[in-house]
């Protein structure tokens, strides 16, 4: 999978995934 | 909003109601941080515009590993920045409605 989830130990939850390509090239 | 290097947006569209939001989070230029930096894509994560404070976040995402604890002031930045600009838009919102 392209994702990938942290979860801290304050139990916030990051979801980790790709940065699309046109957001990148957004300025 | 200063350029720090760290882009923050909306994760989902913002109804203006609920406070806690769904923001996403990642790097456009790791040279503008001072740690190193691991590319590891974006951080999507939700957010209380009521209760949190974006510095608190920042320490969270450092000690998760995102980045290094001499960014988290920047992160910390990138995030309050977004988050006042919801607001801003929000409170814009309900004038226009008023």
């Amino acid at each position: 999978s392209a994702t990938a989830q942290v979860v801290h130990s304050a139990g916030r939850r990051f979801i980790v995934s790709p940065v699309p390509e046109a957001r990148l090239k957004e300025q | 909003a200063e350029d720090t290097g760290v882009r923050v947006e909306l994760a989902e569209e913002d109804d203006g109601k609920k406070a806690s939001i769904a923001l996403k989070l990642w790097v456009e230029d790791h040279k503008k941080l001072k740690g190193k930096y691991k590319e590891s894509g974006a951080i999507e994560f939700t957010f209380d515009l009521e209760k949190e404070v974006p510095e608190v976040v920042a320490q969270e995402m450092v000690e998760s590993g995102f980045f290094h604890e001499s960014d988290a002031k920047t992160v910390g930045k990138s995030i309050r920045d977004r988050v006042a600009l919801i607001k801003w838009r929000r409170e814009r919102t309900v004038s226009a409605a008023a």
